[in-house]
């Protein structure tokens, strides 16, 4: 995805687990984180 | 979000309407008061959430689920409807999940969790690597902020605690408020019992409702009490107890004309107006102030009214609210306006004014208005869940049927028209589909028609 334009929006290294292993990926989240 | 409980026995669910290629909700930033309305702005189609994964051997609810990605397709209120990934343009296994549910968290929860994620029994052999396929679908993809659970908490939490004592209407002398305390709360709407009435069924309105008012509020404006002779003295002696509901606990009704001291124009006793029938949401009618109160209130009477009455049908409007019109009002918007006892459809407000020897309340005394018409984002046909205000225990499903300006008219689905309610477009008595479902409300469902039965 295009980085969203609204600057509510951050930039994150997002962890995810599978059967087969553990990584990150960078994904957008939404709101604030406060 | 509760899924049992007796109270939501028979609750109803959208799920066939959800379904329907025309469905339009209203969207959850169109309600300022309701959870989340702040950050709805940024709950998008295309956004990907993990779900708890039903496509699985032995699934049941109270089973420790397992979860997956899903993307969000379409959103309606609070409810969206979801696709896992990894179908593809299959569509034969999308659902609607409300967002705010126990069962949808931003990605990266379940491995906060240690919780691996599972794909669907369907496309289980679809892909040898799943973790390629989810690298490539979710880099640069938009999630929920990993504090959503936080921020539905929060936003759930009312002002008010059971137990606080303050000043409500009386459902069964509108003319009058009397004291009551807070026994009940449920998504900020407030379940109420007068002082005198041990078993009675109570009173429910939101905690921001312009019918309930801090203690001490009736003395202040002047406004009819009912109250025992224990709390007047008080009030006079302005003692105030721990579990007194205290001013800043309520909206505050905005500034008013009536309280600048050279204030231009001024509101009296006699002069006539339009006005929101108090007993009858769906009709506006021709009406009288008759008591001017202190701090910008006002008691009005509905002119077609039985004439005999002592006073105990008069209802206190503040002057700011936008329950109340200029004469006119309605013909310039081509709404129907109940006229006065003895006077017939063809009324003229020129001639009711010469007849009764009355003036119009002036023009510039009202905020209904086109300039003073907050944006909003109400249109004909949006779906919702409506206070029934007649009964306001009740949370019924219902339709935007006319806009006008700030005015909104609910219809509730199923019913005639003469239930309609008209309301504020910042009413609290108003919320986005799912709410009920959110906050544990239960909801009413359209009426059912002979023939469906």
């Amino acid at each position: 995805g295009a980085e969203p334009k609204n600057r509510k929006w951050e930039q994150k290294q997002v962890q995810i687990k599978t059967l087969e292993g553990e990584f990150s990926v960078t994904m957008w989240a939404s709101g604030t984180d406060d | 979000i509760k899924r049992k409980g007796p109270e939501l026995a028979n609750t109803y669910e959208w799920k066939k309407q959800l379904e329907a290629p025309d469905f339009a909700a209203a969207a959850v930033t169109c309600f300022k008061h309701v959870p989340l309305s702040d950050l709805w702005d940024n709950i998008v189609v295309g956004m990907k959430v993990e779900v708890e994964n039903t496509d699985c051997d032995n699934f049941s609810e109270g089973v420790p689920a397992s979860f997956w990605v899903a993307t969000v397709l379409r959103i309606a209120g609070y409810k969206a409807l979801l696709r896992y990934e990894g179908f593809g343009q299959e569509s034969s296994k999308d659902f609607w999940v409300n967002l705010c549910a126990a069962t949808v968290h931003p990605v990266g929860w379940c491995a906060g969790r240690g919780k691996p994620l599972i794909p669907p029994k369907t496309i289980q052999n679809k892909f040898k690597d799943w973790k390629q396929f989810l690298v490539r679908r979710l880099t640069g993809a938009r999630t929920l902020p990993s504090n959503f659970i936080m921020k539905i908490f929060d936003s759930l939490k009312s002002r008010f605690t059971c137990g606080l004592t303050l000043e409500v209407v009386d459902g069964s002398c509108i003319s009058q408020v009397k004291v009551a305390t807070i026994s009940k709360i449920v998504g900020k709407r407030l379940h109420i019992k007068y002082y005198d009435e041990e078993n009675g069924s109570g009173f429910w309105c939101h905690e921001d409702s312009p019918l309930i008012h801090h203690v001490g509020w009736a003395m202040k404006t002047g406004h009819n009490l009912d109250a025992d002779a224990e709390y007047n003295s008080r009030c006079q002696a302005g003692v105030y107890l721990d579990n007194d509901a205290l001013p800043e606990l309520f909206a505050q009704p905005k500034p008013s004309f009536l309280d600048q001291e050279d204030g231009g124009a001024q509101i009296l006793a006699g002069m006539k107006l339009e006005a929101i029938d108090p007993l009858n949401l769906s009709a506006i009618c021709v009406a009288t102030v008759m008591r001017v109160l202190n701090d910008g209130y006002i008691m009005i009477r509905i002119d077609s009214y039985d004439p005999d009455s002592t006073g105990s049908d008069w209802f206190c409007y503040h002057s700011t609210s936008p329950y109340i019109f200029p004469a006119g009002f309605c013909e310039m918007n081509s709404i129907p306006l109940t006229p006065p006892q003895g006077y017939a459809d063809d009324f003229d407000w020129d001639v009711y004014l010469r007849r009764t020897g009355a003036v119009a309340v002036p023009l510039t005394l009202f905020n209904c208005i086109d300039m003073e018409t907050p944006p909003h984002c109400f249109q004909i046909g949006m779906k919702l869940e409506c206070a029934d205000l007649m009964d306001p225990k009740m949370i019924c499903v219902g339709t935007i049927s006319r806009v006008v300006g700030r005015l909104l008219k609910v219809h509730f689905d199923g019913w005639e028209d003469e239930y309609d309610q008209w309301l504020d477009c910042e009413s609290p008595d108003m919320y986005p589909v799912g709410w009920c479902e959110l906050v544990g409300h239960k909801l009413e469902g359209p009426r059912a028609s002979v023939t469906e039965l």
